[in-house]
């Protein structure tokens, strides 16, 4: 009974081994249903793909449509994609960033094998990955000491391991087939990485990947509008293209009302929705249009751009700022008066706002939930003087140094890190 | 020439505007 039991058990092992080895996650780029074609921006990000392999930063505000883009054009058969997205909090500590690495690269290499003809020997490309994460597990495993937990240099490894795997895989595409047309990409936002050395590692190792040996591209995407202070610090921005992806322009705007919103919307409700007076409020953000026609759908068309969820959402922030900006009892903020000691005493939080001691703490709504919405970086009146400034008709931005010698870099910065201004490095595509 | 400061979205301008009527 005993050994007919243990067999029926490696039976059943077996068989869902077998299972398991059948329900890898495929590509998981794929095209977003409903995505609204935006050629500019599509064509740019194409361009950018077909050129030499270079390290891209593709900058633009939250909801503006990065990674529907990216999916977009990155869905295409010809890209091999590599995609990690940092905002996910797994990404925090060292031993998941490397299982996910690792496990990544891995599938990355099993793809070519299994989809390219001619390509099937990568598989075993694909099991150096597997076996050094065996090995690192092992370490761990065996050892009790805390130096075999999880360092950067394992992270160093897997990096190395992919650049001369991936040199191999290039090798033989130039000489033989010439049919890996294919450019690896990577879609990160370090948000939530802490380690300044793993950090930098990667770094350098896209910058090697890229710049040097030209064997993939590399895009970054992100809405900090910091992070570009912070890639110069680390001595990548000079290596960088950047891309800034705006919101619709107008007419693109009006296509997507005419096509996409108003057939969902009843028709003795049409009536009430009038485009230039909702492109006044809501401007070339769909996500915000998609969000009002839902809600003026679900209120019987009752319901106005003031009582919109994202109107009392940015009422609410600047009134918040405002009151506790006027309320704040310590910390008095530097008025213009005082900009050269309060530069000298906050230079390093100036260069980014949320620079903490290990030099690589990003602004993220996640990682500081307390901070959220409030600093105390300037003052109600400072506020109110930019607000007036931008309200008025012919005043579509203000220049961020001349704003920075008027008022203090941290003043500046701080209505940036308090989401009530976007910093524009460079002109958007559209 | 150089960095620009906008509003973060369109409906923070249109809320700017406003926030400084009520003030």
């Amino acid at each position: 009974t005993e050994s007919n039991r243990l067999l029926a058990e490696a039976r059943r092992e077996i068989e869902e081994q077998r299972e398991r080895a059948q329900i890898r996650p495929k590509h998981t780029f794929t095209r977003l249903p409903g995505f609204f074609p935006r050629k500019a921006e599509m064509q740019t990000i194409e361009r950018t793909l077909g050129g030499e392999p270079a390290f891209t930063v593709l900058f633009g505000a939250s909801s503006v449509g990065k990674t529907a883009l990216l999916r977009e054009v990155l869905s295409q058969p010809q890209f091999h994609v590599l995609h990690f997205d940092l905002r996910i909090a797994g990404f925090a500590d060292l031993p998941s960033l490397y299982t996910r690495l690792s496990t990544q690269m891995e599938q990355y290499f099993e793809d070519i094998a299994s989809n390219m003809e001619g390509y099937e020997e990568f598989q075993k490309e694909a099991w150096c990955f597997k076996h050094d994460r065996i090995n690192v597990q092992n370490r761990i495993a065996d050892s009790n000491d805390s130096r075999a937990r999880i360092r950067t240099s394992d992270v160093a490894r897997l990096m190395e391991l992919f650049q001369v795997i991936s040199a191999l895989c290039f090798q033989k595409s130039n000489s033989q087939t010439n049919i890996l047309q294919s450019s690896l990409l990577k879609y990160l936002e370090p948000v939530l990485i802490q380690s300044t050395d793993t950090m930098k590692c990667l770094l350098d190792s896209m910058l090697v990947l890229t710049k040097q040996d030209k064997l993939c591209h590399v895009i970054h995407a992100t809405s900090d509008p910091f992070y570009q202070t912070w890639l110069r610090q680390l001595n990548v921005m000079q290596h960088c293209k950047i891309i800034n992806i705006g919101d619709c322009t107008k007419a693109e705007t009006r296509t997507f009302f005419r096509d996409h919103l108003i057939p969902r919307v009843p028709e003795r409700l049409r009536g009430r929705l009038e485009f230039e007076g909702l492109y006044e409020a809501f401007g070339g953000k769909l996500a915000h249009w998609q969000d009002f026609i839902t809600d003026f759908v679900n209120s019987h068309g009752q319901l106005d751009i003031r009582s919109s969820s994202h109107f009392l959402q940015a009422h609410a922030l600047l009134n918040l700022h405002i009151i506790h900006s006027s309320q704040a009892a310590t910390g008095a903020p530097p008025g213009p008066g005082d900009n050269d000691t309060s530069y000298t005493a906050s230079a390093r939080e100036s260069l980014h706002p949320n620079l903490g001691p290990a030099g690589f703490k990003i602004y993220s709504p996640i990682s500081n939930p307390q901070q959220g919405y409030y600093s105390a970086d300037f003052t109600a009146m400072q506020l109110l003087k930019v607000m007036s400034r931008l309200t008025k008709p012919d005043t579509p931005y203000l220049p961020y140094f001349m704003l920075c010698r008027e008022l203090g870099v941290r003043a500046v910065d701080g209505m940036v890190k308090g989401r009530v201004l976007d910093l524009r490095w460079i002109e958007p595509v559209s | 020439v150089g960095p620009k400061l906008i509003p973060i979205t369109p409906i923070m301008r249109y809320a700017m505007a406003e926030v400084i009527e009520e003030y």
